[in-house]
């Protein structure tokens, strides 16, 4: 009963900054990769280092970062992510599936 | 029990953009008529915002960390496992299992194929006026033809006098009437086009929403603090020709005001087009007497962005983009039908009848994900629930990494 239902998408970019491929980056191309996490009150992405030839994240390249608190914030329109302390919500992350 | 057919419609690029998800705006009647008799989860999201991967990872249950598939160019079967998908786990069980439109995204992700014939019966139908889809088809203020992105047409003057869905809820109506007086039970898959752009739609959907009651997106800015990397510009609609003509810098844009709102207008109005060809499709059901042994499942494979954070189209994890519509009708858990009265779907003309409501039947608040539909529909359908996938699972071939939400349709949710 405890557990906390959550969504977990993805999207991938082929750079930082947006080119005229960032919406749909072939795979040779991608080089970031964005994980959310969403609750029902939250939703938290990390854009992180992507390599295609061996589909492994590096956890540890955090190219950007995103935290929504969705009571106040339903449109998704205030970043909190770097007013925030993220050990805990990091800790969830790494049940990424 | 008796095997339950399947009816499972899938719209393309439909964000909750309807009556039963709390939209003021749009006019969808047959859909909220739907949601009154079925379980609406009102949070259910997409893995990934793009065609492809969010099909193959919904129809497999496979994440795309796990499908592989992040773009359209790479079959799961040949690139990362050979997964077995909802059809194809249907047909295994003794249903006639058949596609019509866009279930799976044609092409290279499904083998050119749709997957026939592991997921289907016999070879999938696509609608033939689809091929002009992205040609010069809508006229503009020079009387031209253009390939615009706003496009509302007379269907009469369109070529073969019809338009994709209209075709493909013909043929979805034609599989059913064959479908009657047959004991094997079916799984059809229907995969409407729209409201995916070009908005080349039927131009009396456009009198549902007078360009003065539009309004634009209450955020129509990029937010401050969004980082670029997760900014998503909007390329397939910079491409059409309407749009070309503005000039729009790339790329924060923005669109001109009245643009976007026309934009929005022509969102709405594919969406009520939509939701006429499925009230054509359910009423059929009904009227062949089978809604009372066919579970029926509405959903889409992600979302679209009219304007809100300054971006258009899909290509973000934003949930404009991630979150989707999903409905489960069954008969005799989500109503009964002795409570149906004359008739379970009739067909409700947006047309002329603009001023519909309903009550949803019943709702699930807590999150759930297009993965879960395979585990979720195998278990309405008694058919036993896939195993749930090891943390790797590449080498397994029947499992799910979504979770069984059946359970939440008689007991309520927990949590």
């Amino acid at each position: 009963v405890n557990e906390e239902a959550v969504s977990f998408s993805q999207y991938p970019r082929p750079a930082d900054t947006p080119q005229v491929n960032s919406d749909l980056p072939d795979l040779k191309d991608i080089k970031v990769m964005g994980y959310s996490l969403r609750s029902w009150d939250y939703r938290y992405t990390l854009w992180l280092g992507f390599d295609p030839k061996t589909f492994q994240v590096n956890v540890s390249d955090i190219h950007a970062g995103e935290l929504y608190m969705l009571a106040d914030d339903p449109g998704e329109d205030n970043n909190v992510y770097t007013a925030f302390d993220h050990s805990v919500i990091k800790k969830n992350m790494a049940i990424l599936p | 029990a008796e095997m339950k057919n399947v009816l499972f419609i899938v719209a393309d690029d439909l964000r909750t953009s309807l009556g039963c998800y709390g939209d003021p705006v749009v006019k969808s009647p047959n859909i909220d008529h739907l949601a009154s008799k079925s379980q609406v989860f009102l949070n259910a999201y997409a893995q990934q915002a793009v065609c492809a991967p969010s099909r193959t990872s919904m129809l497999t249950s496979r994440r795309p960390d796990t499908t592989r598939l992040y773009d359209f160019k790479s079959y799961w079967r040949v690139h990362s496992g050979n997964y077995t998908t909802i059809p194809q786990y249907f047909k295994s069980k003794g249903y006639f299992t058949v596609s019509v439109g866009k279930v799976f995204h044609p092409g290279i992700a499904s083998n050119h194929t749709d997957d026939y014939p592991y997921s289907w019966s016999i070879p999938a139908y696509h609608p033939p006026s689809f091929r002009y889809e992205k040609e010069k088809m809508c006229k503009g203020e020079d009387g031209k033809l253009h390939a615009n992105l706003l496009c509302a047409v007379n269907v009469t003057e369109q070529p073969g006098g019809t338009l994709p869905d209209l075709e493909s809820t013909d043929e979805a109506v034609r599989l059913l009437k064959s479908r009657v007086n047959n004991d094997d039970p079916f799984f059809l898959a229907v995969g409407f086009h729209k409201p995916h752009i070009p908005f080349r739609i039927p131009q009396e959907y456009l009198s549902l929403y007078p360009i003065e009651q539009m309004k634009l997106a209450p955020d129509p800015d990029v937010p401050k603090h969004l980082p670029p990397v997760a900014y998503n510009p909007w390329t397939d609609v910079r491409k059409r020709d309407d749009v070309q003509k503005l000039n729009i810098s790339f790329p924060y844009g923005p669109i001109p005001k009245d643009f976007q709102l026309r934009i929005r207008q022509h969102y709405y109005a594919a969406v009520s087009y939509m939701d006429a060809q499925v009230g054509r499709l359910l009423s059929t059901l009904d009227a062949l007497g089978l809604a009372d042994n066919t579970v029926v499942v509405f959903t889409s494979d992600h979302g679209w962005s009219l304007g809100e954070h300054g971006e258009w189209a899909k290509y973000s994890n934003f949930d404009v983009t991630t979150r989707v519509p999903l409905i489960f009708f069954v008969p005799g858990v989500t109503t009964f039908l002795d409570w149906q009265g004359p008739s379970t779907f009739p067909f409700i003309d947006v047309l002329t009848q603009p001023e519909y409501s309903f009550q949803n039947g019943k709702v699930g608040k807590n999150v759930v994900e297009l993965v879960d539909v395979f585990p979720t529909l195998s278990s309405i359908a008694g058919l036993g629930t896939p195993q749930s996938c090891p943390d790797v699972s590449f080498q397994e071939e029947l499992c799910a990494e979504g979770r069984n939400l059946a359970n939440t349709f008689r007991y309520g949710e927990r949590g």
